[in-house]
C-alpha cells in the first residue's frame, strides 16, 4: 500500500486586535458574556476556513475562548 | 487542525497542504465587518521546518516567500501604532529548525519591535502590569513505536459498535494520560481520533489567573511521525525549576515537559516559549527565559536527551527561549 507522506508540522498563524481581552470595546449587546471576536457567527468563520482548506470537526465554547477542532 | 477565538485574538494552526497565510486577509475583513476590529495590534506567524516542503502550496513552499505575502499584507495596511515586520530563522539551516514572522506594536521601548538574539537576557526589574503571558510549544519527532501504536486505529470487530471518532478519542487520550497532562476538573478536553490514524485535541483549562488552552495534534506514521503540543497556562512560579508543587495544582513547567514527552517518547524535539517580558525579574534575579532554558535542559537531561541548540531572543513585548534536544543513543 503506497501511502503518500503527510506534513504533521503546522503552520501558526496568531493574531492580536488588542492588548486584552478586556480592551475589546464591547459592540451591541454582550451575548453571556460575549464579545468581540466571539460575535462572529460560525458560518462566517466555516467559509473563512474554506480558503484555508480546513473543515470544522467540532466546537468546545469555554468562559473566554471558542476552540475549533479542524481537519485538513 | 485547530482554530482558538477569544475576543481579541485568533489563533489559526493548520497542518497539512492548508493555505494557512490565505485566510488572514478574510479574517481582517471579517474582524472589521463584524466587530469594527480595523487595527492589528501584534502578530505572530511561526512552523517548525517541513519535512516535504515541494508539496506545500500557495506561498507555503519556502520560507521566503511566506516572508514576502505577510510583508506584502501589512504594507498594504495602516494599523497605527504598528511597527514592520521581520521574519527570523532560528537553529540549524542545514537541519530541523523554526521560522518565525513578527509583528508588534512600534513603542515597546526597545528595538522597535524587532528581534535580536541575545544570549544571556539582562537581569531588569520590570512592575508587571499585567499577569505574564506564556506560551509554551513542544514539536516532536520520530516518535518510539510503542508511542506511535495507540494512534492506530483498527476495524472494529464484526457487529460491535463502532465509537464515535470523538469517543475514539477521548478513549485514546485516558489511556496515554493526555486527559491527565493538568489536573482532572480544569480542563474541557475535546478529542477526535482520524481514520486510520491520527489523533488532534483542544483542551480549555481554568486555572488561578482565568482560562487558558492546551492543543495537541499526532501524526504517528514511521518515517515521518510528529506530535505537537501547545499551551498557554500561565507557569508563574512554577517556571522555577525547583519542584514544589504550585498552589492550583497546575504542573510546573519541568513537571509539563516531562509529561507531555513521557507520551510522546520523541526522538528529537524542540521547545520555544514565549514569556511576554511585563514578568517580573528581582534585580539581579535571572530573566525568565534564563530560568526556563535551565528547566527545559533539567527535565530532559535526566530523561537521556541532549541539548543540541541553545537561543534566547528578546523583542518588543515578548522573550523567546527557544532549545532543541535529541535522545542520546544508549
Amino acid at each position: 500500500l503506497n501511502v503518500s507522506p503527510f506534513e504533521g508540522p503546522e503552520k501558526l498563524l496568531e493574531i492580536w486586535f488588542a492588548e486584552s481581552a478586556d480592551a475589546v470595546e464591547t459592540i451591541g449587546t454582550e451575548q453571556d458574556g460575549r464579545k468581540g471576536l466571539r460575535l462572529v457567527p460560525r458560518q462566517v468563520w466555516e467559509d473563512m476556513l474554506d480558503i484555508v482548506k480546513c473543515k470544522v470537526l467540532s466546537v468546545i465554547e469555554g468562559r473566554e475562548t471558542d476552540a475549533y477542532l479542524l481537519s485538513e | 487542525s485547530s482554530f482558538f477565538v477569544s475576543p481579541h485574538k485568533l489563533i489559526l494552526k493548520t497542518c497539512g497542504t492548508t493555505l494557512n497565510l490565505y485566510g488572514f486577509p478574510r479574517i481582517l475583513e471579517i474582524a472589521a465587518e463584524h466587530c469594527n476590529m480595523r487595527t492589528v495590534h501584534r502578530c505572530f506567524y511561526s512552523r517548525k521546518s517541513f519535512m516535504f516542503p515541494e508539496r506545500q502550496l500557495g506561498p507555503h513552499r519556502e520560507w521566503v516567500t511566506e516572508v514576502e505575502y505577510l510583508d506584502k499584507l501589512f504594507k498594504g495596511r495602516s494599523d497605527p501604532g504598528l511597527g514592520t515586520g521581520a521574519g527570523y530563522t532560528v537553529g540549524k539551516v542545514n537541519g530541523d529548525h523554526w521560522l518565525l514572522y513578527v509583528i508588534g506594536p512600534e513603542d515597546t521601548g526597545s528595538d522597535n519591535g524587532s528581534l535580536h538574539e541575545n544570549i544571556s537576557a539582562p537581569a531588569t526589574s520590570t512592575p508587571s502590569s499585567s499577569p505574564p503571558d506564556y506560551t509554551i510549544e513542544i514539536l516532536m519527532t520520530k516518535l518510539g513505536a510503542p508511542a506511535r501504536r495507540p494512534f492506530f486505529y483498527s476495524e472494529a470487530e464484526e457487529g460491535a459498535t463502532r465509537p464515535t471518532s470523538h469517543e475514539q478519542g477521548a478513549k485514546t487520550a485516558n489511556e496515554l494520560g493526555i486527559d491527565a497532562i493538568l489536573p482532572e476538573g480544569s480542563t474541557t478536553l475535546d478529542s477526535f481520533a482520524f481514520e486510520p490514524c491520527g489523533y488532534s485535541a483542544n483542551a480549555l483549562v481554568q486555572h488561578g489567573a482565568g482560562e487558558g488552552y492546551f492543543t495537541i495534534h499526532v501524526t504517528p506514521e514511521e518515517g515521518w511521525s510528529y506530535a505537537s503540543f501547545e499551551c498557554n497556562v500561565p507557569f508563574g512560579s512554577g517556571l522555577s525549576h525547583d519542584a514544589t508543587p504550585r498552589e492550583d495544582g497546575m504542573p510546573t513547567l519541568l513537571e509539563l515537559i516531562q509529561r507531555v514527552t513521557a507520551i510522546f517518547q520523541p526522538g528529537n524535539l524542540s521547545i520555544t516559549l514565549f514569556v511576554s517580558s511585563e514578568g517580573e525579574v528581582e534585580p539581579g534575579g535571572v530573566a525568565p527565559i534564563e530560568t526556563a532554558q535551565r528547566v527545559f535542559s533539567r527535565a530532559l537531561g535526566i530523561k537521556g536527551y541532549r541539548r543540541t541548540d541553545k537561543i534566547n531572543y528578546e523583542f518588543g513585548g515578548y522573550d523567546l527561549a527557544f532549545a532543541s534536544f535529541e535522545k542520546k543513543h544508549k
